[in-house]
């Protein structure tokens, strides 16, 4: 299988939004992205976990230009879907590993876990597939988060000399 | 830009386990896995929202050969991380759309929620990137949704003749 990581990225002019407590019924999401459509807002790694007692959060990241008129669009939304209330941070980045063959369980998501967890720095959002693995941690850490994940991940060694993922 | 779909899969093989209310610490998330890195547990598309009152939910895939061996290893931790619960549903089957430069402002994401909405199909777990985005769903409703997400993005029709993204 061979997993290959190839690079680590920040991208700091990302903001995330949550909009949490979506009641759980088909066809809640198309509602809530239609609008962000139609301004053709930028929208990145959406991310919804599994739903509880009839509802779901959902995650996902704007540019942080376009965070405060997502917020707008998704607030004039809220008494129309029943959601509890729309959260914005632009205090973050997105910080991913990009790379191939990266299913999790080449042990790649967790050695990215692990880097990170041993520098202090809390994962505000994780999206994972086999050729990226994007966190969202807070602005400050966005140095640290990408120093430890090239150490992690040997980066500054050639391809053929790094530990085996 | 011009996001192009290449394909729809359907996974009836996959469970789905939730693990809800970790306390939003670093490092949380890479004690989480370390276990089912140990077992070598195939884990699949990890989704995690945003913190909330100071804790996380967070959503993964298995084999559902798997899903046992993961949910007891999880348990294991229950009392040492603090999280709520281990949740897992094997009758779920994981929806994968696949394709480039599918970054979700051009609309993928939205025609792929606007076409499993109007299908009545709910989505219990949602998570994209540019290449992929997977969505999990109740196994009864795989077919469906394949059909539906197939017809909306002409997969019929050779790739010059479908309708932009
Ligand atoms: C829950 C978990 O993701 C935690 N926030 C961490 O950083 O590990
Ligand atoms: C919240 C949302 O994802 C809902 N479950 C849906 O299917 O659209």
């Amino acid at each position: 299988e061979g997993a290959v990581v190839t690079g680590i990225a920040a991208d700091r002019q990302a903001a995330r939004i949550s909009v949490t407590r979506i009641p759980d019924r088909a066809g809640a999401a198309a509602e809530l992205f239609e609008p962000l459509g139609r301004e053709a807002i930028n929208v990145d790694v959406i991310v919804q976990t599994a739903p509880q007692d009839g509802h779901c959060d959902l995650s996902f990241t704007v540019p942080k230009a376009s965070a405060k008129q997502a917020q707008q669009l998704l607030e004039g939304l809220r008494s129309e879907l029943g959601f509890a209330e729309v959260r914005v941070d632009d205090c973050v980045a997105k910080v991913s590993i990009v790379g191939a063959g990266m299913r999790s369980q080449s042990g790649v998501a967790l050695r990215c876990f692990r880097a990170l967890g041993q520098a202090g720095v809390n994962l505000q959002l994780i999206s994972t597939s086999e050729i990226k693995i994007s966190v969202v941690v807070d602005e400050r850490f966005a140095e640290v988060a990408v120093r430890v994940l090239h150490d992690a991940f040997e980066l500054d060694k050639p391809q053929g000399e790094r530990k085996g993922l």
